[in-house]
């Protein structure tokens, strides 16, 4: 068991705090089209230190804090945490449970936090770096990008491999 | 450094032709070094047979095809370096109805070692899954909310108690 | 020229801003020119505004809202400019079921006009058929086969008369 | 009513001689993953003037003739043949029904045909000219490509709309 809890407020469609708590197997994320199923899973890649905004199918940095609608203003802030089990020790730190924070406000500032200890994002990149998810894994598949790894050219997924070497 | 690329080049390929005929029913497939006298530099390419047809390269797949494909080389990374969690984003979308159903019993077998949140619309994966998460967007205000969905119905979505 | 294309432009403009309401059941969409004042270069863009949501631009919607946007677009063009006949491969894998059957019952109201020929895995679109061509390949020869389907039961295709 | 037959034989995964006979109304194409569905458009966009083998998702000229199988050699001719209805004369030419072919060979010639009278391609690249169908059109829209319309460049669109006017 590895991914516990994951909790969002004011990324995207996000705008009320929301909490998702996960079991082990499989978990499945149905509704409507535009309802906000692909923002969880940019707000995981985005918690766990993506920066291009392109990959979060943004324009601009902003464009991750809710926007506002017909009844709702703008918010300043989002922000994102994911709540891991550690006990196989698969993250390098002492913590049998480790939270990731990530917060942007609307001025351009970010804060990221790991068990509530204050830190940079390269710490936050850093602590994927060799455990198979995070930003650039292969194990984290955006809507429509699943024939990208068969298409991709062959200098490419030889970096693929490499990776898992 | 390259001994390691090649023997992880190695298992990646048996795997690969494992998942993909499991998928498929049949079949073959395979990756190949576009120079394999240049182990520092060469690429890796693939090629693909499903069952009957004559060997294909990528292009010439259909749409489905080419996703299931895509599939069977995502589970053998899956197979020889499991990853604590996976997030597919309607990976099953260009996909039959038997196929989603190969997909999803194929998936269930990973889900022992590697832990899956699935965004999906389709049936087949949907019932196969252990937990479902309802999102739904109140029309007026632009805002998602979670609903709870029982297994099954999960198009009946009902309001969760927030 | 120019003359023309304005009035190609504002027709098609008010066309999309209809057949976007009628699909998303709501909401605004329009085209705007990038430079109205230089009439001879200016590009065409797109916003569109969902019901509920603020105004936004395409890089902004989810997969299925681009899809029925784009679907959109294609009807205001064929009422502008009725095509005799119209080939579409799958538009509507990335639809939900609501949207797919919103999608195919206005597809509905342009068969009057247009000729369809429409390759599709959903039940929704397939319902609304007028009449269904089942392909099939034989998994030894690699060889497509046409089969005979009922419109009641589609996915139990059955050998046709060859 | 536009479309009345289309008949293909040895058209990619069609080596059999198949027709299909269409009536008025919305007509659909099922059957599973790699079955053919797709290889029937494509033959609608050839026999009326593609040229251009990336849209018809080959690599060489050669790849929409019938490659073989386990059990069937290759074969060395593709013929795919359209026939339309043209009592309103949306095709300028004299006749009620109008039947383009189009036929390739492995060793590189091609032939066409309307109404079994050799022509050119150009002949019927300039038939369909202005007719709403044919190579260029909006209505036809491969598999994974219906996002294109709206994610194109706005100069692009702007020459779709000046085609309508
Ligand atoms: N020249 C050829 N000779 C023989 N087979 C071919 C040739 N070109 C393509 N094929 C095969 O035709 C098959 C069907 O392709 P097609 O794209 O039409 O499937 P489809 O029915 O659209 O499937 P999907 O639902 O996955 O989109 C593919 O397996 C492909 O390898
Ligand atoms: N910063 C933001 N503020 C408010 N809403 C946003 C923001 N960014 C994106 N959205 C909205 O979130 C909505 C949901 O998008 P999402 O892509 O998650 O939908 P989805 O559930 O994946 O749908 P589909 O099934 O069509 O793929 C979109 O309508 C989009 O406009
Ligand atoms: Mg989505
Ligand atoms: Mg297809």
């Amino acid at each position: 068991m590895f991914l516990k809890k994951f909790e969002l407020h004011g990324f995207k469609s996000f705008a009320d705090k929301t909490a998702l708590e996960f079991n082990d197997g499989i978990s499945t994320i149905v509704g409507p089209n535009g309802s906000g199923k692909s923002n969880i899973s940019d707000a995981m890649m985005w918690v766990m230190g993506e920066q291009r905004i392109k990959t979060l199918r943004g324009a601009r940095v902003e464009d991750v804090i809710f926007s506002g609608s017909d009844t709702h203003k703008p918010l300043g802030m989002a922000a994102v945490s994911i709540t891991m089990d550690n006990q196989e020790g698969i993250l390098s730190l002492p913590y049998e449970e480790v939270t990731i924070t990530r917060k942007a406000y609307r001025s351009g500032e970010s804060e990221f936090y790991i068990n509530k200890n204050s830190c940079r994002l390269k710490d936050i990149q850093m602590l994927f770096h060799d455990t198979g998810i995070g930003r650039d894994s292969f194990a984290m598949i955006g809507q429509g990008r699943v024939d990208e790894i068969i298409t991709a050219k062959p200098e490419d997924r030889r970096a693929m491999i490499e990776e898992l070497a | 450094m390259v001994e390691r690329f090649k023997k992880s080049f190695q298992e990646i390929a048996e795997a690969f032709k494992e998942s993909f005929s499991k998928l498929f029913d049949g079949g073959e497939a395979s990756l190949f070094l576009t120079e394999p006298e240049d182990l520092l530099n060469t690429g890796v390419d693939i090629e693909a047979k499903p069952p009957g047809k004559g060997l294909k390269h990528m292009n010439l797949l259909s749409g489905g095809e080419k996703a299931l494909t895509a599939i069977a080389l995502l589970f053998a990374f899956l197979k020889i370096k499991p990853s604590p969690f996976c997030v597919l984003d309607e990976i099953d979308a260009a996909l039959d109805e038997v196929n989603v159903n190969h997909f999803s019993n194929y998936l269930r077998e990973f889900a022992k070692h590697t832990q899956f949140v699935v965004i999906s619309h389709r049936q087949g994966t949907i019932e196969n899954s252990d937990s479902l998460f309802g999102v739904t967007m109140d029309k007026k205000s632009g805002i998602t909310k979670m609903v709870s969905v029982r297994l099954q119905d999960p198009n009946q979505a009902v309001a969760m108690r927030s």
